[in-house]
């Protein structure tokens, strides 16, 4: 995935079957950011795969003062980006039972 | 020393917590 200068990972042991995860989101490097940010450590949250957007998770944030609005596309992309990942990795662990 | 701090946003919970040293750059 691309360095969006977010970093977004698993915050717990996927177990393939859960919707709902725990993901884990920190900035890694601030100069991809184009609003001041705020540092303000990790931030953990649950997703759920087979109903949220990414990009409204992102806008949450926003809302919740860890980002400004200039950033909430880098953010919900990141998000994205690990999203993907996770649902290909279930993906081909299903194909590889099957 | 590390403890967290709760956000509530639109119903969903954010957990705010220091960022582990190790974590801090990977690549």
């Amino acid at each position: 995935a691309e360095d969006t200068g977010v970093r977004v990972e698993l915050a717990e042991e996927d177990d393939g079957k859960k919707s709902s995860i725990a993901l884990r989101l920190w900035v890694e490097d601030q100069k991809k950011l184009k609003g001041k940010y705020k540092d303000s450590g990790a931030i953990e949250f649950t997703f759920d795969l087979d109903t949220e957007v990414p990009e409204t998770v992102a806008q949450e944030m926003v809302d919740s003062g860890f980002f400004l609005e200039i950033d909430v596309k880098i953010v919900g992309k990141s998000i994205r980006d690990r999203v993907s990942l996770i649902k290909w990795r279930r993906q081909r662990s299903t194909s590889a039972h099957n | 020393s590390s403890a967290a701090q709760v956000v509530h946003s639109a119903g969903r919970r954010f957990i705010v917590s220091p960022v582990p040293e190790s974590r801090l750059r990977e690549q």
